[in-house]
């Protein structure tokens, strides 16, 4: 999930 | 999204915008350096290799989608466009980008926080991005008389990454589980490196000066 977090970012 | 994150990824499609508009305008590229826009380039095109695999938002696809389709723009005029491309100062623009992508892809490899292709090739983005800047404030620092739209070219760019500090912070504080060290760290980093620039474009700025550094 954490890594699902930083790529909703551009 | 919080404002603070609107309003980063608005600076930055800003900057592309005031860069594009500097070569449409002017017909020229001077003072814009090819290299840092090639790793710029590098950086959208492994970060957004999600695009194929995972579906976060309408506004994130369109934005990686305009990334991607004006940085290979911004590519194409500096090197095909007949006129512009002959306004491009090579011989200033000497940095070396090997210096730097080398280190970065040997970060990603060894620092990570999956061992999958797609997010090694995300942390190296994320490390390019930071230090991507450096050909781009090299040849400013060789450049005599910064044009207008170059200078706040680079300033919307260190501004976009300021406010990505200010959105983690908000994000840490209202998000549980939000620990994004790698992002973090080097989105301080890539601030950090326009400190300089920062305290010569406001200089300018103060004293209605054309913008040099020295």
């Amino acid at each position: 999930e954490q890594a699902v977090r930083a790529h909703d970012e551009l | 999204m919080n404002i603070f994150r609107l309003a980063a990824d608005m600076t930055h499609l800003i900057s592309i915008l005031v860069l594009l508009l500097k070569i449409h305008a002017t017909r020229s590229c001077r003072g814009i350096s090819l290299k840092t826009q090639d790793l710029y380039a590098l950086v959208f095109l492994f970060r957004y290799l999600d695009l194929f695999t995972r579906y976060i938002s309408l506004y994130n696809t369109v934005m990686k989608l305009v990334f991607l389709g004006t940085s290979f723009s911004i590519i194409y005029f500096m090197r095909f466009h007949r006129v512009v491309r002959n306004t491009y100062d090579k011989e200033q623009d000497t940095f070396r980008s090997i210096f730097i992508v080398v280190p970065c892809a040997v970060l990603a490899l060894l620092i990570n926080q999956e061992r999958s292709v797609l997010e090694i090739l995300w942390t190296f983005s994320i490390y390019l991005e930071a230090v991507a800047i450096l050909p781009q404030l090299v040849l400013l620092q060789r450049t005599q008389n910064i044009d207008n739209l170059t200078g706040n070219y680079v300033f919307l760019l260190g501004t976009y990454r300021g406010l990505y500090i200010l959105n983690w912070i908000y994000r840490y504080l209202t998000e549980p589980h939000y620990r994004q060290w790698i992002v973090w760290l080097s989105g301080v980093l890539q601030t950090g490196l326009y400190v300089d620039f920062f305290y010569y474009y406001f200089l300018a700025w103060r004293n209605n000066q054309k913008l040099s550094l020295p």
